[in-house]
């Protein structure tokens, strides 16, 4: 991913 | 949240809740593809163990359970309360041939080489081909009905909406998630054919024989 965000879409 | 994603949302709910509900009211689930609904199953219970790990916010966390209890109650009317009605002489793709390339590949193409991001990534890829035994099972049969053919189209639209989001993120976020948008396509491209047969033919599909 591109950042290190969590997978916040469904 | 933009737009584009929140109709993409309402549209994969709107799919499930149509495919539900013709289910229910009809007492029969023919002409619909048990395999393609367990690999949902499969797909959002592997997608969604992060509802264990992190939250994001109250709209992410209720459509993950909605979409989790929504997916095993498909599977519970199909193979269950109205197996009887069930074609399991048409539905009879093999899924070993969808499950073992992508188990392969998530292992091979990951953001990060844990259990977690293994799961999703399977998850991610094995939701871009889950419909193919559903068109198969349409394509053997030669005929779909209209109401299957409403629960594709907005299964279909629930991706170009959301590569529409990936394009709206990209330019106002600069976030981008190449796995999730190179799948999305490859999956939004399947559902292609059905969307020139859905609109040049009505709802009816009957495929030439």
């Amino acid at each position: 991913k591109a950042d290190e965000a969590a997978h916040d879409e469904l | 949240m933009n737009i584009f994603r929140l109709a993409g949302d309402v549209s994969h709910l709107v799919a499930i809740l149509i495919l539900l509900m013709k289910i229910w009211r009809s007492k029969s689930c023919a002409g619909i593809s048990g395999r393609s609904q367990v690999l949902f199953a499969l797909v959002f219970t592997t997608r969604y163990l992060d509802l264990f790990t992190v939250y994001i916010s109250a709209y992410n966390t209720v459509m993950k359970v909605v979409f989790l209890a929504l997916s095993y109650a498909t599977v519970y009317l199909i193979y269950m309360r109205f197996r009887n009605s069930y074609d399991s002489e048409n539905d009879t793709f093999r899924v070993e041939f969808l499950l073992i390339p992508v188990i392969g590949l998530s292992f091979l193409e990951n953001y990060a080489f844990t259990p977690l991001e293994i799961l999703w990534t399977f998850s991610i890829f094995l939701e871009s081909v889950a419909i193919m035994p559903q068109l198969f099972m349409i394509t053997k049969t030669g005929e779909a009905e209209s109401i299957t053919t409403h629960y594709l189209f907005f299964l279909g639209l629930y991706r170009a909406l959301y590569i529409a989001n990936w394009v709206w993120r990209y330019h106002t976020e600069g976030f981008y998630d190449q796995i999730a948008i190179v799948s999305g396509v490859v999956q939004t491209i399947f559902y292609c054919d059905f969307f020139y047969l859905y609109v040049t033919r009505g709802e009816e599909i009957r495929t030439p024989s």
